[in-house]
């Protein structure tokens, strides 16, 4: 039997839409720590790592290890049935082919029901090493969510460069040039609101605009996020999940021809 | 000009 109930369904429907743009089907690996998913986008370009801890949810009970395939489209369909304030569990069978969403209203008064099918996956995982990163930014997820979605507009990729001075993003296209700097917040009185710089080396590193504004979807589950970076390997872009966990983004740097 | 490079030519498969 696995079992896992969220008080507040509004986190799972955010990871939802965090994930449902780059995904159209992954595996949820369910076991006594939590629910873990691994994917990467069609393309292979970049992977998604979806990590949701047991001790964070609200009931949790999962008796026997369960890799399910499920189909994001649809999960998130089912997601949306949710009120803002409804609780959700989640529940299936030690072999299951099907997943259930309940959800139920605060006054317990409805109770919804969505049995999902699972499907068949051939997977491939990929061993991430643990990586010490030449420069780890932490920023507000608003401010990053707007530099990608201002730069994409003026070509397909963005450079990051980081330096002791702070960390520029710019874009290049048939145009002219765009350029956005920040620099390291004096004051940190609000952490939501603080960018912080931890530079060992300076990098330069070029990303795909499509998949950043992949990632800024889940710009809602968090106020900050954390860009680590080191040149020649993959961006790690990640948003805690309040007091469960974390979504990281790996995204494969641009080079050039 | 830059080309994509894939993410699983970063990490290997398990």
């Amino acid at each position: 039997m696995f079992e896992a109930r969220l008080v507040q369904s509004a986190i799972l429907k955010k990871v939802l839409d965090a994930i449902k743009d780059l995904l159209t089907e992954a595996t949820f690996e369910c076991s006594d720590s939590g629910i873990q998913v691994q994917a990467m986008d069609n393309a292979h370009v970049s992977l998604v790592s979806l990590n949701l801890r047991s001790d964070g949810f609200d009931k949790y009970r999962c008796d026997r290890n369960l890799s399910m395939g499920m189909s994001i489209a649809c999960m998130s369909k089912i997601l949306r049935c949710a009120g803002s304030e409804d609780t959700v569990t989640l529940r299936a069978l030690d072999n299951p082919e099907n997943i259930v969403f309940i959800f139920e209203s605060p006054n317990k008064e409805k109770l919804a029901e969505y049995e999902m099918k699972l499907i068949n996956m051939d997977q491939e995982h990929l061993g991430i090493p643990e990586t010490s990163y030449s420069c780890i930014v932490k920023m507000p997820s608003q401010e990053f969510s707007r530099i990608c979605r201002d730069l994409s507009q003026f070509g397909e990729s963005i450079t990051f460069a980081c330096s002791k001075e702070g960390i520029k993003f710019s874009a290049s296209g048939d145009y002219g040039q765009a350029t956005i700097k920040l620099a390291q917040t004096a004051d940190a009185d609000n952490e939501e609101e603080a960018v912080s710089v931890n530079m060992q080396e300076p990098v330069k590193l070029t990303f795909s605009c499509r998949y950043l504004n992949c990632f800024i979807k889940a710009g809602p589950l968090c106020a900050q996020v954390q860009l680590s970076m080191s040149n020649d390997v993959p961006l790690v872009c990640e948003y805690k999940i309040g007091d469960i966990g974390h979504i990281r983004y790996y995204l494969a740097p641009k080079i050039d021809d | 000009n830059h080309a994509q490079k894939k993410i699983s030519s970063f990490f290997s498969n398990i």
